[in-house]
């Protein structure tokens, strides 16, 4: 997270901590987590922690394992030989089925998914929240988990962005509706190992409460603006996906 | 040893007897036998009642007789002056003089001989109670068609014992009835029905005609019902002093009629039934009996079936209803069985939530369900609350018996991100 500050875990309790790769990941349920497809499509087995606000060795031996039982991939995502080539990240999600469920309490609890109405279309302007480990200003990967605020902005204003690294094309990248952009203040973003974390956002007409609008899923240059994955766009499969695999599989 | 007859002559007879003589003779004939004692000769001083000499003839301690004076006879073809017949088969003949006998009296002689005596007819008590037959020495006694003689030898009787009635309705009545019944009889009834089954004895007043009862009370010719473990009479005289239905709870009724020798009547008729043996109608708590009836008796069977919320607790299972028999003891079969509260017994827990154990777990219990707040939410806001239902399970008025789903509230962190950015 550039430009963001240290936070609690009970700040983000749904936040989910994929070790390596280092990753994010969005607990929505107790047997589910929402993660973005770029996360998992090289990692099936990936080892995932939630409950604490610092990574480090001795204090994920605190935190709550999560062990992976299956992990689906949008069946509409592209998989390529090379992902590091990729500049199509359309329906950059992903979720994963847990072996058992997760014990709720102070420091680990679920986002809210978001409802069908237009009312979780965001407005451009609205602040949402992000959170993760990934890299700062500073680091390349940070024990103590970071949160910003960044508002919703135009998916103009990601294509629009003057990166400075010349090899990138933006051009050549594809943007969709399944994508939201945010950020573009003051350098506040969210940046490499922080993919699949939640872009959260107030719940219409409850201050207090929080649903996740979109999953970190790339960037033209960290520190400007954000792609995140529209997670509205996906609700039908979410939860058909979920529905057909309530039951544990047999493997 | 007895003679068939004898002479007895007084002191120094045809002479004079001395004075102050005294002499008895104790005469004895076969059994069977009377005698005849008679004087064909009798000279004895005259007194007045005999008091000086005499001859005084005794027989069974009894005077029969005392002469004196002198006798002839008034029969010129008879020589007996004098006689005496005894029905006894002994006599005591005894002569007395006193000291003074100024003229010479020549005493007596006199003959006994032993004579049939006719027992049917002689003495004032008959000795047979049916027919006499006098033979010479002797008598026998007989009875009439369809009597016996009893082992006395003297009294006949009926036959009457030994029936046994096991209809469940039937009439008996006394031997000849209406004709006067057989004296010196003991008849012998019995009334034998299956087990759950009571006699019930019906006496019509104008049926009975029995020997009144004796000076003192007591019936000397009675009529009698035994039962198990109750006696009912002795009933006698003109109309039956009983009731005029005499249940007698039981199966089994010996009737015993006995009669004297004398006094027959026309005796008695009774009717009796077999009524089943009813079972008390009985209050068993939380359940309700089918079918409703004022009474039941032997064999009816009925449905009880607890009320809601009330179960038969067995070993192995529970029953809802169950059935009882009134048997024949009077007494209703699987009497032990109660309904009893359902029990639904303790809730069972739930994951993320927890169960206030109830006071009780009887039916109309409550139970309450929460979820471990603020972590964990009640799906269904009204499905907290579970009572004990007459099924014996927990039920929920939205859930039904499906216990409630404590699911995670979502995004609602425990502490706001405050960030440092403005």
């Amino acid at each position: 997270i550039f430009g963001g500050s240290p936070a609690d875990i009970k700040s983000f309790p749904w936040q989910v901590y994929f070790a390596s790769p280092r990753a994010g990941g969005a607990l929505i349920d107790e047997y589910w987590v929402l993660t973005a497809a770029h996360v998992v499509e090289k990692n099936r087995n990936p080892e995932m922690y939630v409950g604490t606000t610092s990574v480090n060795r001795d204090n994920r031996k605190n935190a709550q394992m999560l062990t992976p039982e299956r992990v689906i991939i949008h069946p509409d995502w592209t998989f390529l030989n090379d992902p590091d080539t990729r500049s199509n990240f359309n329906h950059d999600i992903a979720l994963i089925r847990l072996k058992d469920p997760v014990k709720m309490g102070p420091t680990v609890s679920l986002i809210c998914l978001p409802g069908k109405s237009s009312a979780y279309d965001p407005s451009m302007g609205t602040v949402g929240l992000i959170s993760g480990w990934g890299r700062t200003e500073k680091r390349d990967h940070v024990v103590r988990l970071q949160g910003a605020k960044i508002p919703i902005t135009p998916l103009q204003k990601c294509q629009e962005v003057k990166v400075t690294n010349p090899k990138l094309d933006l051009k050549s990248y594809v943007f969709t509706d399944n994508m939201i952009c945010a950020g573009g203040e003051k350098g506040v973003d969210s940046c490499g190992g922080d993919s699949g974390g939640a872009l959260v956002l107030p719940v219409p007409n409850e201050n207090t409460k929080f649903y996740v609008a979109g999953l970190v899923s790339w960037g033209p240059e960290c520190g400007t603006y954000g792609i995140y994955t529209r997670v509205k766009n996906y609700i039908d499969w979410i939860t058909k996906t979920m529905q057909e695999n309530s039951t544990p599989s047999l493997d | 040893e007895p003679t068939m007859y004898g002479e007895i002559l007084s002191p120094n007879y045809p002479q004079a007897y001395p004075n102050e003589a005294e002499k008895t003779w104790d005469i004895e004939v076969p059994e069977g036998y009377g005698i005849h004692l008679y004087f064909t000769h009798l000279d004895i001083e005259l007194s007045e009642n005999c008091d000086y000499d005499s001859v005084q003839i005794i027989s069974g301690g009894v005077e029969e007789g005392k002469v004196c004076g002198k006798r002839t006879s008034k029969n010129p073809n008879s020589p007996i002056v004098e006689e005496f017949q005894v029905s006894s088969n002994q006599i005591q003949v005894i002569f007395k003089s006193d000291f003074s006998n100024e003229e010479r009296f020549t005493g007596f002689a006199a003959y006994y001989v032993a004579v049939d005596i006719n027992e049917c007819t002689d003495f004032s008590d008959a000795p047979c109670s049916h027919f006499c037959n006098n033979f010479i020495g002797g008598y026998f006694c007989s009875c009439p068609p369809e009597y016996f003689l009893h082992d006395d030898m003297k009294n006949c009787g009926v036959n009457c014992s030994g029936n046994v009635f096991t209809e469940l309705i039937g009439e008996i009545t006394s031997p000849n009835y209406p004709n006067p019944y057989p004296e010196n009889s003991r008849c012998e009834y019995q009334i034998l029905l299956e087990q759950g089954f009571q006699v019930v004895v019906t006496v019509r007043r104008e049926d009975f005609d029995v020997e009144p009862a004796d000076s003192e009370g007591n019936c000397v010719d009675s009529l009698v019902f035994v039962a198990r473990d109750q006696q009912f009479g002795p009933y006698c005289g003109n109309g039956f002093p009983g009731p005029l239905n005499i249940e007698t709870n039981s199966n089994a009724l010996d009737i015993i009629f006995q009669t004297d020798q004398t006094g027959q009547q026309k005796g008695w008729k009774l009717r009796y039934r077999g009524d089943p043996i009813p079972c008390a109608k009985e209050f068993t708590a939380n359940s309700v009996w089918e079918p409703q009836k004022e009474k039941y008796v032997f064999k009816d069977v009925v449905m009880i079936t607890c009320l809601e919320g009330f179960e038969v607790v067995q070993e192995s299972d529970s029953l809802r209803y169950f059935y009882s028999t009134c048997q024949s003891n009077g007494k209703w079969s699987n009497s032990k069985l109660k309904c009893e509260p359902v029990n639904c017994g303790s809730p069972d827990p739930i994951q993320n939530g927890k169960v206030e154990e109830p006071e009780d777990t009887i039916f109309g219990s409550v139970a309450r369900y929460t979820c471990d707040e603020p972590y964990y939410y009640m799906q269904n806001e009204e499905s907290g609350e579970y009572h004990c239902a007459g099924n014996g399970s927990w039920v929920n008025d939205v859930l039904g018996t499906e216990l409630p789903q404590c699911v995670p509230v979502c995004g609602v962190p425990s502490v706001p991100f405050v960030g440092t950015q403005r």
